[in-house]
């Protein structure tokens, strides 16, 4: 795209021009294509998520620093070529029954306060587990060297609807003079045939319909219903305990 | 010093040997890489490539390339082709031939199965140390996700996450798989 010349002679407070509703929470938009904006070549965005509310994961084509104004949770990175390593303790689930065994990449946990950082092209999703609403300021580097496209955020979801609101001002009149305003977008999995992915995933054609969210109408923050269940270290005390009960248990073991 | 260090500059690297493929399936096909790493010269130009072959209906992992975009130049045989964008619209749903090119914009996901024919391809990418993201296989995004979070991701069992996450063995090239056989 040609650059054009920084008009800064008037500066504004700008409040979100636009914002998304969803199962579990909402997400409010600054204008991409505002002047002063596309001249620093960055984006704002502001996740307000509910209790038991969750991110869905999802990566995008510039490095964002996201500050967490209320509210805890926890959230996953995938970072390529890391290994999944927290795994399920073998013993207990196989003591207590379960037939699930999982292992992932490593959990963090944030609080109010915090600075994330979430690299371009990594997926991640973030998850409120307290009482009260999450809010996430979300800052986007468009320019940064790492996004090669345009100096536009470009969101990708691996799963749900979520309707495409980072989009600007501009792109956002062209869809809806097509008629597409407003309309919910698919997740990255919809644009694929259905053969594709039974043979990527291994899976059966009812399976494919939920990847690719055939019947799904969430936006980006789903509600989870059941107990969230992930690999999670201990708080120190607990662990503290739970480590001198393993050092009895393993007396007498080599 | 120029004749010591830029001079002597290693200016070549072959990764057209089968032998020194990165990844190999011998059902599938094989992929090698050529970044600053194995060519030093190449965080000059801030380029990077890969050739891949993929044998008789096998299937490349759908992917996107983290930080480059990727121009494919198809060198022998064809494949199926699809690239979706970040609306999860199709934004390229063909037949790619010999003598073809493809440009797959940084972070599009990409999925390719090979012809009978099989399929072979140079791409090469705009950043010196290009970083492919795979979406499904041995070592994926499914895999790095929580079983709890994928089940509330997509509204399924915990039976159907297990099955999405762990279902595919093989990593980056699949062997042709179970549609393949079903075609046939």
């Amino acid at each position: 795209q040609s650059p054009r010349a920084c008009r800064l002679e008037n500066l504004r407070a700008q409040e979100p021009v636009r914002r998304a509703e969803a199962e579990a929470g909402f997400t409010e938009v600054w204008d991409q294509d505002n002047d002063e904006f596309q001249c620093a070549g960055v984006n704002m965005i502001r996740h307000t998520i509910r209790p038991k509310g969750l991110l869905l994961p999802g990566f995008s084509n510039a490095p964002k620093l996201v500050f967490v104004a209320q509210g805890f949770g926890i959230r996953g990175i995938a970072i390529p070529g890391c290994a999944e390593t927290y795994q399920t303790d073998l013993r207990r689930s196989q003591s207590a029954g379960s037939a699930f065994r999982d292992q992932h990449q490593k959990i963090r946990p944030f609080r109010e306060g915090d600075l994330l950082v979430v690299p371009a092209g990594v997926s991640h999703w973030m998850y409120n587990r307290g009482q009260s609403d999450l809010v996430l300021i979300v800052f986007a580097d468009t320019r940064n060297v790492a996004n090669q496209i345009d100096p536009y955020l470009r969101k990708f979801y691996l799963a749900g609807r979520p309707e495409q609101v980072e989009r600007g001002v501009e792109e956002w009149e062209r869809s809806s003079r097509k008629g597409s305003s407003g309309e919910k977008s698919g997740n990255l999995f919809s644009g694929f045939a259905d053969e594709f992915l039974e043979e990527a995933f291994q899976i059966d054609g009812g399976l494919v319909r939920k990847l690719k969210g055939e019947d799904d109408e969430r936006d980006r923050i789903v509600q989870v219903d059941e107990d969230f269940e992930v690999l999670l270290p201990e708080k120190d005390e607990e662990e503290r305990s739970r480590g001198r009960y393993i050092e009895s248990e393993s007396e007498s073991e080599n | 010093g120029l004749e010591e260090t830029i001079c002597t500059l290693r200016l070549k690297h072959n990764i057209g040997r089968s032998e020194r493929a990165d990844v190999f399936n011998p059902r599938g096909g094989r992929i090698s890489t050529a970044n600053y790493h194995t060519l030093p010269v190449l965080r000059q130009v801030r380029l990077s490539a890969e050739r891949g072959v993929l044998y008789s209906n096998a299937m490349v992992a759908p992917h996107y390339t983290v930080n480059s975009h990727s121009v494919m130049y198809a060198t022998r045989g064809s494949a199926r082709v699809q690239v979706v964008d970040n609306f999860g619209q199709s934004v390229f749903d063909g037949e790619v031939q010999e003598g073809q090119v493809l440009m797959i914009p940084q972070n599009f996901v990409v999925i390719k199965r090979a012809s009978d024919r099989g399929f072979e391809w140079i791409a090469f990418k705009t950043n010196d140390n290009a970083i492919t993201n795979l979406l499904a296989g041995r070592v994926s995004q499914m895999r790095m996700l929580p079983l709890g979070v994928l089940s509330n991701m997509y509204r399924i069992s915990r039976e159907e996450a297990q099955r999405l996450k762990y279902g595919q063995q093989e990593m980056r090239v699949f062997s042709p798989g179970r549609s393949q056989g079903r075609r046939e």
